[in-house]
């Protein structure tokens, strides 16, 4: 199934 | 000290309105730039990135670099006090521990100073890389957000889909399923009610229905909105405040395992 990802796996900290 | 004095204060009113059940707490980041808010909804699902330029207001002042941290619901509350047509002043010293909101009515008979707390807000900040986005379509805002409360009533993630014909929201659910193209539209009188493509290839994506509703909120900010999207990466919803700046929404999408 398809699942939720998180924003900050895409954006790293700065 | 901090001083930003707008005159279109009804703007600020629609920010808050469009952020405020999305974030709980956040920092307003002063500089002498403008006004920047960066910040996750607790779900660390969705990101909002605010700017509001030192030239969209009347009167900017900022000595220092601050970061003023608001609790949105409290904030809201103060703006809500402000009339619609009013000029609204943010206030705030360099080692204050709150901010006034000034709210001046249009012929200047009725001043109302609000002075709100600020809090402690660790904020981590996320760097947003230049994308070229795949596909880049400017649709009215409306019309987004009635597609989106449309396909809400009938299941909980939309597929957003766009190629050069133009961009498609898909879902389903429970008792049935929904469909809706828009397709590319530049013979309109109007140029808000245009819709437009730029794309370099089709992508297409799933995303959770209630974010994009949220997003909506912001609405009345802008009579267009911006969707960018990219393979495998967030979805961009960007409603342009006139001379001022914008109010963005980063959505990350849903991925088959």
């Amino acid at each position: 199934g398809v699942s939720q990802r998180s924003i900050n796996s895409f954006f790293a900290p700065k | 000290m901090f001083e930003g004095r707008l005159l279109q204060g009804s703007l600020l009113k629609k920010v808050l309105e469009a952020i405020k059940d999305l974030v709980t707490d956040t920092n307003f980041d002063c500089s002498e730039t403008g006004i920047a808010l960066q910040a996750m909804d607790s779900s660390h699902v969705a990101l909002v990135s605010l700017l509001l330029k030192d030239t969209g207001f009347d009167h900017f002042r900022c000595d220092r670099n601050l970061a003023l941290g608001i609790n949105l619901q409290n904030m809201s509350k103060m703006l809500k006090c402000a009339g619609n047509d009013d000029i609204i002043t943010l206030k705030a010293e360099d080692e204050g521990d709150t901010i006034t909101f000034m709210f001046e009515s249009p012929n200047q008979d009725k001043i109302s100073d609000f002075e709100m707390k600020l809090m402690d807000i660790d904020s981590e900040h996320l760097g947003i890389p230049d994308t070229d986005y795949q596909a880049i379509v400017t649709m009215p805002s409306a019309e987004f957000q009635r597609i989106v409360r449309d396909l809400s009533s009938i299941g909980d993630t939309a597929v957003i889909g766009v190629t050069k014909e133009g961009i498609s929201f898909s879902t389903g659910g429970d008792i049935g399923k929904a469909n809706i193209v828009c397709r590319q539209n530049t013979n309109v009188d109007k140029e808000e009610d245009q819709t437009t493509v730029e794309i370099h290839e089709p992508v297409s994506l799933t995303f959770a229905l209630r974010y994009l509703n949220s997003f909506t909120k912001a609405t009345a900010l802008s009579p267009q909105v911006t969707l960018s999207l990219s393979k495998e990466l967030p979805i961009v919803v960007e409603y342009k405040i006139e001379k001022m700046g914008f109010l963005r929404f980063y959505l990350a999408p849903k991925i088959e395992e």
